[in-house]
C-alpha cells in the first residue's frame, strides 16, 4: 500500500495561486492563512514555494462552488463529495463544495485546512493513496489537531519535485503551464516574438503552419513552408528547422497534411498525392496518387488527423470532412463529406489538426489552436478558453 | 455528528454509481439510464478493487462495512487513475 503518482507535474518550482471565489460563512482573511497554511505542508518538504496573486494569471486557481460549476463535475451538497482538484496536465485548479460547513481548528462541520491540503496534493500531480493515515488518502477523517504528513505523502511529493532545503531559483515567468512537453523556456523575447531558437517563423502574427503530426518517435512535428521543426518536451528542438528536402528525401515543401498510422508509418498529402515514409525513409513506388489508397479523399486537402475518440481517419477541406476507415470497405461511407459544424467549435479551412501524445486532438488555424473534447465531442472548455494562441502556448514564443 | 454524511450508499444501484464515479467501473455508469451493461461479475471485482484500496475485507459485496466507507465525506478525485493504476503503483 503506497502513493500515487497521477503522471504530470509543474516544470517551475514558484508555483502561483489566487482564490477567486470565496465561501459565505468565513472571513476572508480566514480563508487566505488557512489555504497559504494548506500550501505550507507542501512546502515544508519540497523545494516549491507559492505565492498568493490576487489578481492576474497564476497557476492554481481556488474557487468555493455549489452544484454544478461548469467543469461538469457536479458538488453534491453537504457531506458526500467535499471538494475536488485537477492534476497540473488539466490545469491544478482546485474547486470546494461551497455548501459543506468549512471550519477551522473545529471538530465541527469539515476541517478546510486539512481537505485544502489534499486537494492541493492532486494540484500538485499526486494521486489518491490507499494508505489510510496518509493526506492524499480519499476519505475524510475529520478534524486532526496535531495534523502531519505522513510518510507515504513525504515520498510521494519528493519523487516529484524534490527535497527542501535547496530551494532553485527559477527564471520561469509564464504563469500557465503550456501543454504538456511544450516550451517552458525563459521569456527572452526577441522583436519578432521569438526565443531565438529558430521558431521565429511560427512566432508573431505569422504563426500560420502547414501541418503538424505526431512522429513515430512520439515527437510533435510542425512544417511550414520548405522547413519543418520538432517540437521536444522543453521547446523547439535545437538545430530547428530543418530543410523538409534535406531530411525526408523525395518529399515537397508547403505540405497539405501528415499523421503517422498505427503502422508506425507516417504519410503526407499534397494535391492529389501523398508519400509514405516507414522510420523517415521513404517507401518504394512512392508517392502515389490519393486514388491508390486513398480512394474519395479530395485532392488539396487543409488537413488530416487520427482522431484520439476512435482511432479513425479523418480528412479536413474547407466546410467539409471526410471519416476514413481502412477495416471498413469502401473505407470512405457514402454518407460522407459530412459539414465541419459537427465538430462543434471548429473554424472552417483548417491549417493543421494533431493527435497529441497526452490523446487529446488539437486543431490549428491561423496561428491560433483548439483542443477538441473527445467526449462532449466540441471543442473544450478550458481555462483560459479556446482558441488560444499557437505560438505562446506551443512553439515557445 | 462532527461531520454529516451525505445519504448512505445502501443500494446496488447507489454503489454502482459511487464505484463509476470514482474510478472502479465505466463512468457511463454514473448515470442509471444510460443503459450501459454490467455483468455482476465485473461489479463485484470493482467493489473488490474498492475494498482492498480501502482496507476492508475484500467479502466481493456491499456489506454493511463498505456501505459505511463508501458513505463516508470525501475527495471528489477518482481513485484510479486509468485502469488497472493500481497494479503499476
Amino acid at each position: 500500500k503506497r502513493y500515487a503518482l497521477q503522471g504530470s507535474r509543474w516544470r517551475v518550482k514558484q508555483l502561483t495561486y489566487s482564490i477567486t471565489k470565496y465561501p459565505s460563512a468565513l472571513k476572508t482573511a480566514d480563508v487566505d492563512r488557512e489555504l497559504a497554511k494548506a500550501f505550507q505542508v507542501w512546502e515544508d518538504v519540497t523545494e516549491l514555494t507559492f505565492v498568493h496573486l490576487r489578481t492576474g494569471k497564476v497557476h492554481i486557481e481556488i474557487r468555493f462552488e455549489s452544484g454544478e460549476h461548469g467543469d461538469g463535475d457536479a458538488f453534491d451538497g453537504t457531506g458526500g463529495t467535499l471538494a475536488h482538484a485537477y492534476f497540473p496536465i488539466y490545469g491544478g485548479d482546485a474547486h470546494f463544495d461551497e455548501s459543506e460547513t468549512w471550519t477551522i481548528n473545529s471538530y465541527k462541520g469539515t476541517n478546510l485546512f486539512q481537505v485544502a491540503a489534499h486537494e492541493f496534493g492532486h494540484s500538485l500531480g499526486l494521486s489518491h493513496s490507499d494508505v489510510r493515515s496518509a493526506l492524499m488518502a480519499p476519505f475524510y477523517r475529520g478534524y486532526e489537531p496535531n495534523f502531519k504528513l505522513d510518510n507515504d505523502d513525504v515520498v510521494a511529493i519528493q519523487q516529484l519535485y524534490g527535497k527542501s532545503g535547496n530551494v532553485a531559483t527559477t527564471t520561469e515567468t509564464s504563469s500557465r503551464p503550456l501543454p504538456p512537453g511544450r516550451a517552458t523556456t525563459p521569456r527572452v523575447s526577441f522583436d519578432d516574438g521569438s526565443n531565438g531558437r529558430g521558431n521565429a517563423e511560427l512566432c508573431g502574427s505569422e504563426g500560420k503552419i502547414d501541418t503538424m503530426f505526431t512522429g513515430p518517435d512520439n515527437k510533435a512535428y510542425v512544417f511550414k513552408g520548405e522547413k519543418y521543426w520538432k517540437l521536444e518536451a522543453e521547446a523547439v528542438a535545437p538545430g530547428y528547422p530543418r530543410s523538409i528536402r534535406a531530411d525526408w528525401e523525395g518529399l515537397p515543401g508547403n505540405i497539405d497534411a501528415a499523421f503517422t498510422w498505427t503502422n508506425g508509418r507516417t504519410y503526407f498529402f499534397k494535391g492529389s498525392r501523398y508519400w509514405r515514409y516507414t522510420n523517415f525513409e521513404l517507401d518504394a513506388d512512392y508517392p502515389k496518387d490519393l486514388s491508390e489508397g486513398f480512394a474519395g479523399v479530395p485532392s488539396n486537402i487543409d488537413t488530416a488527423l487520427v482522431w484520439s475518440g476512435n482511432g479513425k481517419i479523418y480528412f479536413f477541406k474547407g466546410s467539409q470532412y471526410w471519416r476514413f476507415d481502412p477495416q471498413q470497405k469502401p473505407p470512405i461511407k457514402s454518407t460522407y463529406p459530412k459539414d465541419i459544424s459537427n465538430w462543434e467549435g471548429l473554424p472552417n479551412s483548417l491549417d493543421a489538426a494533431f493527435q497529441f501524445t497526452n490523446g487529446y486532438s488539437y486543431f490549428f488555424k491561423n496561428g491560433q489552436y483548439w483542443r477538441f473534447n473527445d467526449r462532449s465531442f466540441k471543442v473544450d472548455e478550458g481555462q483560459p478558453g479556446y482558441p488560444r494562441p499557437a505560438g505562446k502556448w506551443w512553439f515557445g514564443c | 455528528l462532527n461531520h454529516v454524511d451525505a445519504a448512505p450508499v445502501s443500494t446496488d444501484t447507489q454503489a454502482m454509481m459511487y464505484l463509476a464515479r470514482f474510478g472502479y467501473l465505466d463512468p457511463a455508469l454514473q448515470n442509471p439510464s444510460s443503459g450501459a451493461l454490467i455483468s455482476g461479475d465485473s461489479v463485484r471485482r470493482a467493489i473488490i478493487d474498492f475494498q482492498s484500496f480501502a482496507g476492508l475485507n475484500q467479502t466481493g459485496i456491499l456489506d454493511p462495512e463498505t456501505s459505511t466507507w463508501m458513505s463516508k465525506p470525501r475527495c471528489g478525485v477518482r481513485d484510479r487513475v486509468g485502469a488497472g493504476s493500481s497494479a503499476r503503483r
